[in-house]
């Protein structure tokens, strides 16, 4: 997926 | 982390804290629209619920503590301590308009069918117009306190330098994310029109007033 998916941003 | 995203961070905190110094200091919120500090605890809830399961770092962590909290206290102040400077008559965007097709929205295009991916896209889609009931209002009122749009100038910013840092990401670490990107462009394009109007005329010391 483009976005690993972990969120790391606010 | 990249200096784009922390100033972003620093410019979205400092706008936050403006808002609520200047509801504090005032006692006053006139001018402000409670209705945008709403969806903005709305959009902080639930975009940071994975706070206690996900870790990603004691800055991490302190910002979206800081942020749902200082959020929440504002909320508070305009509704419940000094509500009677609340302006309710000019703050009349009808936020269901917002809320309900964002809802929508985020039940249909999203990474991942999960709950809490779904209120992370809810989030994501729903601050990209969370400001709608502010500038709403200040074109009802025709004019926004120096301090008000101050604020403005510090939160629209700090998406506009999320563009850049997401630029940064992409080319440096492949880092892309369409949801984010596109939202985050809706929303800075909202400010367009502000950050005219405050470049042009407050930057110059005059008072933000739209034209009649």
């Amino acid at each position: 997926k483009e976005s690993d998916g972990l969120k790391d941003e606010l | 982390m990249n200096i784009f995203r922390l100033v972003g961070d620093l410019s979205h905190l400092l706008a936050i804290f403006v808002l609520l110094l200047k509801i504090w200091k005032s006692r006053s919120c006139a001018g402000v629209s409670g209705k945008s500090q709403i969806l903005f605890a709305l959009v902080f809830i639930t975009r940071y619920l994975d706070l206690f399961t996900n870790f990603i770092s004691v800055y991490n962590s302190l910002m979206k503590v800081i942020f749902i909290a200082s959020t929440v206290a504002t909320v508070y102040l305009m509704y419940i301590k000094f509500k009677a400077t609340y302006d309710s008559n000019h703050d009349t965007f009808r936020i269901e308009f917002l809320v309900v097709p964002v809802g929508g929205l985020a039940f249909l295009v999203n990474h991942d069918f999960t709950p809490l991916e779904i209120l992370w896209t809810f989030s994501i889609y729903l601050e990209s117009v969370a400001i709608l009931p502010q500038l709403f209002m200040i074109s009802k009122t025709g004019e926004a306190e120096t301090i008000t749009s101050h604020y403005l100038f510090a939160l629209g910013s700090y998406r506009a330098l999320y563009l850049l840092n997401w630029i940064y990401r992409y080319y440096f670490e492949g880092y892309f994310d369409l949801i984010a990107v596109v939202a985050g462009c809706v929303q800075t394009i909202l400010y367009c029109d502000f950050f005219y109007l405050y470049i042009t005329k407050v930057m110059w010391g005059k008072k933000l007033s739209l034209p009649a």
